[in-house]
């Protein structure tokens, strides 16, 4: 069951659970910023059962203990070796632990004591075991268009050589096998493909030259660190979609995984681990929808994710109100939202696909300069086969030739002023192939409107000295738009936005798209008087609670969602703005607050700061009532402040009677005589004493105690006894010089007491080395240089 | 610049129309092995060529190139190596 606001936290006994920063960041054991709400979406009742994944890898180990109950055969194959068992070779170097590692991320079974436990832990999970021998262009169509029926989402953490001087992508086979999966598979809703974006920290390398994650049929995943800092392997993309954790710097926190020969490990992921754990959260989506497209998930992810804590200097908010960047695409993702939005999701319009061919005249790009072409798109609004309005991908295909490729940069502005780079300068390449038909995508102008200005800008920064002789040419490019004629969203899908940081990107909510008689299943929180389409929004009644949303929409769910409460027996009602639960609409019934507020547990409202004569609790959820006595106070008896009339005494506070008296707790009474001010009756309470009387520890007396000298500086205008140094018995004042006598062993050496195993000058009986003096004294042994540290230095040189 | 090589294989990526049978009957007719219809690809082939050099820096030439005369062989490409990382 459902129980918002965190109160109560997810526990598996996988040793490793407790150090799963990145799965239950929220339940504030661990102090990280955010994590991606899967615990949230698992507590809505979705785990990935039914949905299937497969992990292009170098194998799967199918009999870790931690994979075997989820391992699927028919998920999984051995390109390399063309049999049906993907396990991986094992070396000593263990070389072949890649596919494991990253299955583990999506499909570890929770509960079992073994490891860890994947996002997605009751999903199928196979593997392709397709990287330990020659990858060919026949090799990646296989793995890629295996069981397209059956397996749902194919995550991959490789790519072309990120050595910051390739550029490379699929070729006609692979490329037909994503065609074919996007096309065809599940069941002609679309095979979901999911890339690692490259892994370019040490050449530099930039993610538009590897056209696996630079297609539009992949969901190219990007990496943050635990920090929200960038990670020193990510690659800057204008293709990317968004973000998972992944490893960072050696302080930051590590992703667990399961590992070759049934082991668990937490070492460095890289832009690897991203992949697996956004296919996992995919999976619940899917699991939450079944009949979600290829397209609705990319849709999901972009108006889900949120830029959160992740460090980027290149944050920008779109024209359609999306915050994206060239680091982390749309940003982390939030398992929570996704399902959430997947339950309610109406699938978006068919995807035009509009090419606007620019003029083809070839412009030279001088070295230093830059190259500027514009081009008016309509978004092909004069063929209604192709026409697009609002903008999913915007791919640009372009040829240049240029003597040293890594020397350009590329941007592209569309005509709201988003801009991406396309193409950011490459150290290492220094090809003087250039780009032939290259594709160049962006997700930065999602949601926009197509038509317009596009503005291409290359720029030529020479890395070395180059002949001028043969400068570069823009040859040819054109715009490939990709959208749909109306708005994609249907009013339905703007619910719930409680949660989100961005405002909706829908421009005209009349704008829908209407609905045809629906035969397919209901929801599962549908009564059996049946339903008018595939979400919770569509039931003609609910199997238990419902809310309605801004556009009074009504939406069946189990229980009421955060910041709602029970009316009756079915309508949830929204609690006052501030509470996270409730049993009322007003401001004073609530039972928990926001993030942010904290809940007066005398008036049940929620605030922002405790007021006078409360305190915040432990947890910092309650601001809880003080002593009565205290005006402040840091817990329930200590007081830091007092009500007026009485004092503060410690951390206590009591009435305030006049010199000489003190409350008992009815009236003042004198104190005793010795004392001048004193908290209690007996000699014992005294604060300060009369004259004539010194304060020692609490008491007042007329001489100072053995072990006490006489303090002549005036403490609050009373002279006190203080005790005495720890190796005086006796002493004069304060320190260790000022001893008068010393304790038992001890002999007192010009006011410091020093050990008694001391000699003194070698005659005096000394309680336990006497003998020994006379004996060193007798043969003159303090002139032996050697010995004389044995006499100690009472020693002299005549002996 | 490096000059990066291209590394031929003995594998064969083979578009046939007329089903699994027909591309066996042509495979075995000039020296290859049928392994199967590439993942969902329709009408896609893997042949495998015993008898060539597995790994080769110059693409094959021999009888077994002729298949691509035949009439209902649409398409043929020996499979080249990809470099292609795990990241």
């Amino acid at each position: 069951d459902y129980k918002p606001g965190g109160t109560q936290s997810t526990y598996f006994n996988d040793p490793k659970w407790p150090s799963m920063w990145y799965m239950h960041c929220s339940d504030n054991t661990h102090h990280c910023q955010s994590d991606m709400n899967i615990v949230g979406a698992w507590k809505r009742g979705y785990t990935g059962k039914n949905v299937v994944i497969t992990i292009l890898d170098d194998g799967i180990e199918r009999t870790h203990p931690d994979l075997m109950q989820n391992y699927d055969s028919n998920a999984s194959y051995d390109v390399n070796s063309n049999d049906i068992d993907p396990m991986p070779r094992y070396d000593a170097s263990n070389e072949n632990k890649h596919g494991t590692r990253c299955a583990g991320e999506v499909a570890a079974i929770a509960n079992n004591s073994h490891c860890t436990v994947g996002i997605a832990f009751n999903a199928k999970i196979g593997g392709v075991r397709m990287l330990d021998g020659d990858v060919t262009d026949m090799v990646e169509a296989k793995s890629l268009s295996l069981n397209p029926q059956h397996i749902h989402i194919y995550s991959a953490s490789w790519g072309p050589d990120d050595d910051g001087k390739t550029v490379d992508g699929p070729a006609s086979l692979a490329r037909q096998a994503f065609e074919n999966g996007i096309r065809t598979g599940r069941n002609k809703l679309g095979s979901i493909f999911v890339w690692a974006s490259g892994n370019g920290g040490r050449s530099k390398d930039h993610c538009s030259c590897d056209g696996y994650t630079n297609s539009i049929y992949t969901i190219s995943i990007s990496s943050t660190a635990e920090s929200g800092k960038k990670p020193w392997y990510l690659e800057e993309c204008a293709s990317t979609l968004a973000t998972t954790y992944s490893s960072g710097e050696s302080y930051d926190k590590k992703i667990i995984t399961t590992d070759l020969r049934q082991r668990c490990t937490d070492s460095h992921t890289g832009t690897s681990a991203s992949a697996p754990m956004a296919a996992g959260i995919i999976a619940l989506a899917l699991e939450a929808n079944p009949f979600l497209t290829w397209r609705d998930v990319q849709h999901i992810i972009v108006r889900t994710s949120r830029a959160g804590h992740l460090n980027s200097n290149d944050w920008k908010t779109n024209a359609a109100g999306y915050k994206v960047s060239h680091l982390y695409g749309f940003g982390l993702m939030d398992a929570e939202a996704m399902v959430m939005e997947a339950e309610k999701w109406t699938t978006v319009p068919q995807q035009h696909v509009c090419v606007e061919s620019t003029d083809h005249q070839a412009k030279t790009i001088r070295p230093d300069s830059q190259v500027h072409s514009v081009y008016k798109a309509t978004g092909c609004s004069d063929n209604s086969n192709h026409h697009v309005i609002y903008l999913e991908h915007v791919v640009v295909r372009i040829t240049i030739t240029h003597p040293r490729r890594g020397d350009l940069a590329i941007f592209l502005t569309s005509p709201s002023g988003t801009k991406s780079q396309l193409l950011a300068n490459r150290l290492f390449d220094h090809s003087t192939e250039g780009f032939k038909n290259w594709e160049f995508m962006t997700t930065h102008c999602w949601g926009e409107k197509a038509a317009g200005d596009w503005k291409l800008e290359i720029h030529d920064t020479p890395s070395q000295l180059r002949s001028f002789k043969s400068p570069g040419k823009l040859k040819e490019w054109s715009l490939v738009l990709y959208g749909t004629s109306i708005q994609p969203y249907s009013p339905r899908n703007d619910f719930p936005k409680v949660e989100r940081v961005r405002s909706s990107p829908v421009e005209d909510p009349t704008e829908d798209y209407g609905t045809d008689d629906y035969a397919g299943p209901c929801n599962a929180e549908c009564s059996k008087v049946g339903c008018d389409g595939p979400g919770p929004d569509h039931c003609t009644d609910c199997l238990h609670y419902y809310y309605k949303s801004k556009n009074n929409t009504r939406i069946c769910v189990p229980n009421c969602p955060p910041g709602h409460y029970n009316v009756d027996k079915k309508r949830c009602k929204k609690c006052s703005p501030n509470c996270e639960t409730c049993v009322g609409s007003h401001s004073d019934q609530c039972l928990s607050c926001k993030s942010g507020f904290y809940l007066n547990e005398e008036s049940n409202v929620c605030i922002t700061s405790c007021p006078d004569g409360f305190y915040l609790d432990k947890n910092k959820i309650v601001c809880r009532k003080c002593s009565e006595n205290c005006k402040t106070c840091t817990e329930s008896q200590s007081c830091t402040e007092c009500r007026h009339g009485l004092s503060l005494y410690g951390s206590r506070c009591a009435v305030r009677c006049e010199e000489g008296k003190y409350h008992n707790g009815r009236e003042c009474e004198p104190c005793h005589r010795s004392c001048a001010t004193c908290a209690g009756s007996g000699a014992d309470a005294c604060i300060n004493c009369t004259e004539g009387y010194f304060l020692e520890d609490g008491r007042c007396v007329q001489s100072c105690s053995g072990g006490y000298y006489l303090d002549h500086s005036l403490e609050n205008g009373y002279k006190t006894c203080k005790r005495c140094d720890a190796s005086c018995l006796e002493c004069s004042g304060q320190g260790d010089k000022n001893c008068t006598s010393c304790p038992n062993g001890y002999i007192l050496d010009t006011g410091v007491c020093v050990i008694g195993t001391v000699c003194k000058d070698a005659t005096e009986e000394s309680w336990a080395e006497g003998g020994f003096c006379m004996l060193v004294k007798k043969n003159n042994l303090c002139q032996r240089k050697v010995l004389q540290q044995l006499c100690c230095r009472t020693c002299t040189h005549k002996g | 610049p490096a000059c990066r090589t291209r590394m031929y294989t003995n594998h064969w990526a083979v578009r046939i129309t007329g089903g699994h049978q027909e591309a066996s009957r042509i495979a075995s007719k000039y020296g290859y092995v049928n392994i199967g219809q590439i993942g969902a690809l329709k009408d896609y082939y893997h042949f495998y060529h015993s008898k060539t050099i597995k790994r080769s820096v110059l693409s094959s030439r021999g009888t077994h190139s002729f298949i691509s005369m035949e009439p209902k062989v649409e398409w043929i490409q020996q499979q080249v190596v990809k470099r292609r990382i795990k990241r």
